[in-house]
């Protein structure tokens, strides 16, 4: 039986991109894969940075880089340790 | 397209035309600015070029179908290599798989172990201070090794020539026909019910006003007005229909949530066609202890079922065993949703976890990845390393 607690994650949609959005001319599958890591676990973050580290940034500030990838934000899924961004193409 | 943001890390899977190492150094800018890792190519971050200094960097895909149609500096892997030479010291570049075949790639750098910057393509003059590497080039678990996260693995597994039949139901239209037909299963159902709880107290016709809607309606008939607005505001067609392609085809099982709780699911189905999800995972709560902040694991599932180009990706780091699932298990399962002609499987685990010569289980979980039912295992290529194993495998329909 499904029965969520406090630690369930919450789910934000954009709608100003996910409504609209048409993929037709999209293709091909395969995708790049970058993970980058700025220190070796969470509890190992450097001193001067935010408790939170990057799951401090604004999602704002994420679509300027994604922008740049070429994606846009449809929803965001918030955990407590970790953020999932699900985006377009 | 996903990206998975944690406290020290930045996990970003891009599909199709996408530029994403155009966005790399912008990543890093930010990481320096907005959360305040350090950064060394630059006096302040008054200087625009001022970017965080990463602990460890890992790109990887595989072989582009259509390489031509790439953009920036995915046109090839030669030109993706010599763009994160030009921003990375000490990073090494992989291929693993059949050259002739289905290939893979993959380029990581070694764990910093001090501060020395590396270089980004603004920083010429520091660039000539070495990074310090104490450790030969590894992968993606050894991350996880000498950043003392033991317990992680990553597994990924890449399908293509998805079966024809079976992909139809990553297509919008498929998809919203498989909504209409439940809601009026669901409609009915709940009509039924009420009869039968009622009993003779009501007739039939009593039901039928409120169900004179059509049954290919998304609304449910039996469902108040203000509530289905509010979930209206909630969701989009996209996202609805996401959420019944993943019910439908079997995804949401892949990690129950008899055994999983608190996962959650947030899917999307393209228009007109294309499916993406991603899934956390928290893992039970454990107040006060440490453990916690490497305890929620995410997986991630993207397809394209156009016959031209078809494919399908599963990533998670959800560990296999544990009282969970077992990681062939896994396989199988995702396997079973999408029937690819082919399919390669990545495994990065620490040694520390499964070790192939120290721990029976994890030799019996290799002999269990083995055998996927319906195909046969062509490639088993192991980079065995100092301190974790990346296992490649390569599946062929039987």
């Amino acid at each position: 039986t499904f029965s969520p607690s406090e630690g369930t994650p919450h789910l934000t949609i954009n709608h100003d991109v996910a409504a609209d959005l048409d993929s037709t001319n999209a293709f091909e599958g395969p995708e790049k894969l970058l993970e980058v890591w700025f220190a070796p676990n969470p509890k190992a973050l450097p001193s001067g940075v935010n408790p939170n580290g990057l799951k401090s940034v604004s999602n704002e500030t994420w679509v300027g880089m994604l922008d740049m990838v070429n994606c846009k934000i449809l929803s965001v899924l918030e955990a407590e340790h970790m953020d999932a961004y699900l985006l377009s193409e | 397209s996903s990206m998975f943001v944690f406290p020290h890390k930045l996990i970003l899977k891009t599909c199709g035309t996408t530029t994403l190492l155009l966005g790399l150094h912008r990543l890093l800018r930010i990481a320096a600015e907005h959360a305040g890792f350090p950064f060394h190519n630059a006096k302040s971050l008054d200087d625009i070029h001022a970017a965080a200094t990463p602990y460890r960097v890992f790109y990887s895909r595989k072989n582009f179908l259509f390489p031509h149609k790439q953009r920036g500096p995915h046109r090839s892997w030669k030109q993706e290599v010599k763009y994160l030479d030009d921003m990375f010291e000490g990073g090494s570049a992989y291929m693993v798989g059949k050259m002739n075949g289905d290939h893979w790639y993959l380029y990581i750098t070694s764990p910093r172990t001090s501060l020395t910057p590396p270089r980004t393509p603004d920083d010429g003059k520091l660039s000539a201070n070495p990074v310090s590497t104490h450790r030969i080039p590894t992968g993606r678990a050894s991350i996880f090794n000498g950043g003392l996260e033991c317990n992680d693995e990553t597994l990924e597994i890449l399908m293509t020539d998805l079966d024809p039949e079976n992909a139809k139901k990553f297509y919008l239209e498929h998809a919203s026909a498989v909504a209409s037909t439940r809601l009026s299963e669901q409609a009915q159902e709940a009509r039924q019910m009420a009869i039968d709880s009622l009993g003779d107290f009501l007739s039939d016709d009593t039901f039928d006003v409120f169900s004179n809607g059509s049954d290919s309606d998304l609304h449910d008939p039996h469902t108040p007005l203000s509530e289905q607005v509010e979930t209206e505001c909630l969701t989009t067609e996209g996202h609805a229909l996401g959420t019944v392609v993943s019910d439908a085809c079997g995804l949401s099982d892949v990690y129950p949530t008899s055994k999983y709780p608190d996962a959650r699911i947030d899917a999307y189905l393209f228009t007109p066609c294309g499916f993406s999800a991603n899934g956390i995972i928290p893992a039970p709560q454990k107040h006060g202890n440490d453990d916690d902040a490497r305890s929620t694991h995410y997986f991630t599932v993207h397809v394209t079922p156009e016959p031209i180009c078809s494919f399908a990706s599963f990533e998670t780091n959800v560990p296999g065993g544990q009282n969970g699932r077992e990681t062939s298990e896994i396989i199988d399962h995702v396997v079973q949703i999408f029937k690819p002609g082919r399919f390669s499987v990545t495994l990065f685990e620490a040694k520390s976890v499964h070790t192939y010569d120290e721990v029976p289980a994890g030799v019996g979980r290799s002999k269990r990845m083995e055998k996927i039912q319906g195909y046969r295992r062509i490639d088993r290529i192991v980079h065995d390393f100092d301190d974790y194993e990346l296992v490649f495998r390569y599946y062929e329909r039987e």
